[in-house]
């Protein structure tokens, strides 16, 4: 059974890589002036890093980058992202908030950051959660993807053993996962906000993650966060604690967020999404759709503060 | 296709930082093969951990010889995969 377009898809449930590649072909085709499709490079095994973007107006206009899917485990991610997607297309021209996000910024969407994980999920081991990088001198495969960019690269708060689950890989920016959007990046040259998608643990996570130092737009980045997870929980009432990734979780080393933020996008956060204190990355399908709801509004509140204050 | 019968993820609740440290150590044992889907880093946070079933009984007997308490999150992983794939079935279907 394939939809056949994207009313038909079906988002209260996971789906397999194939699947969400049909998707986003299918949003392009049915809204070519709003969305374009771009690959942005190649994984590791070779798949195509497709990127979603949602314009409506010239080149090098401010942009907004959201990523779901980086860690493969986190399906929810994903399955979100997709949701999102078709909010997008959806409420622009209805919900004026919207609207005047989109006649002001693009939106760029990476909905499957890690697709050979991703795949390997669904073919081989569910609990997967790194690339699948084949380490030389090594029998453990992957690098995790979030601790290999720039920024606090080789800190400690990342692994030298290729068999940790928080392996840094080889060298900075090894994965060209990970490279793809660095480059992209730098080539657009005019992201205002930086938004990186996982689960689980309800947390809303700012810089940095290396170092317990204040970031300089401390105070903002947590007065937002307060904003933006209030309107989150004023949905169906899933707490989220926030603040900076150090003082919030734990010491992470090499993490976008934090890379982000160095390459001055200072609306750079981190979302870890529900489980409800029971499923970790199991969470049922049949919670995709609230979870999907309640982070949207947390997403609206974050691209609205930044149209409204762009720098 | 790797399966996970009998995988329990437990729930750790800290006292104090000697039980943070013994937790790292027991993580680094890479023949016990935890997967630590929270670490441990802060007192207050909680630490969810996936046993293999070839696993369970001598890390719950490190856990309670250290009374470090716990609880049963996900009691078989397999499970709620199985369920996931079903679910996931139903919706091509």
């Amino acid at each position: 059974f394939q939809p056949r377009t994207t009313d038909d898809y079906d988002y209260t449930n996971y789906h397999t890589l194939s699947e969400i590649n049909s998707f986003m072909d299918m949003l392009v085709q049915e809204n070519p002036s709003l969305v374009s499709k771009i690959v942005i490079g190649k994984s590791y095994e070779g798949r195509d890093l497709n990127v979603l973007k949602f314009s409506t107006g010239d080149t090098k206009r401010p942009g907004i980058w959201i990523d779901t899917g980086i860690h493969a485990r986190e399906w929810i991610t994903p399955a979100s992202g997709t949701w999102f997607a078709k909010k997008i297309v959806t409420d622009y021209g209805r919900d004026p908030v919207l609207t005047a996000i989109l006649d002001k910024i693009d939106i760029f969407l990476e909905l499957v950051t890690n697709p050979d994980g991703y795949e390997y999920t669904h073919t081989s081991n569910r609990m997967w959660r790194k690339t699948r990088r084949i380490n030389s001198g090594s029998s453990c495969i992957g690098v995790d993807p979030n601790r290999n960019w720039g920024t606090g690269y080789g800190g400690a708060g990342s692994s030298s053993n290729p068999c940790s689950e928080t392996y840094r890989g080889p060298s900075v920016y090894s994965e060209p996962e990970v490279k793809a959007i660095v480059d992209f990046t730098k080539s657009h040259g005019n992201l205002k906000a930086f938004l990186t998608i996982h689960s689980y643990s309800q947390m809303l996570l700012y810089p940095y993650g290396d170092t317990g130092a204040l970031c300089v737009d401390d105070a903002e980045l947590d007065e937002l966060a307060l904003k933006a997870t209030t309107a989150l929980e004023s949905l169906y009432g899933t707490k989220y604690t926030y603040g900076s990734t150090f003082k919030t979780i734990y010491q992470a080393s090499g993490v976008t967020t934090d890379w982000a933020y160095d390459e001055g996008i200072k609306y750079s956060y981190t979302f870890e999404l529900r489980d409800n204190g029971r499923y970790g990355f199991i969470l049922p399908a049949n919670q995709i759709i609230p979870t999907a709801q309640e982070t949207w509004l947390a997403l609206m509140v974050i691209m609205e503060h930044t149209k409204n204050n762009l720098y | 296709k790797e399966t996970f019968e009998g995988h329990q993820v437990l729930r750790i609740t800290l006292k104090d930082e000697l039980e943070i440290s013994l937790l790292k150590k027991l993580s680094e044992q890479e023949d016990l093969q935890l997967d630590f889907w929270r670490q441990p880093f802060y007192v207050e946070l909680p630490v969810d951990v996936r046993v293999p079933f070839h696993s369970l009984q001598a890390v719950r007997a490190f856990l309670g010889y250290h009374e470090i308490h716990y609880e049963i999150m996900i009691q078989d992983v397999q499970d709620l995969l199985n369920e996931e794939q079903r679910e996931m079935m139903r919706s091509r279907i």
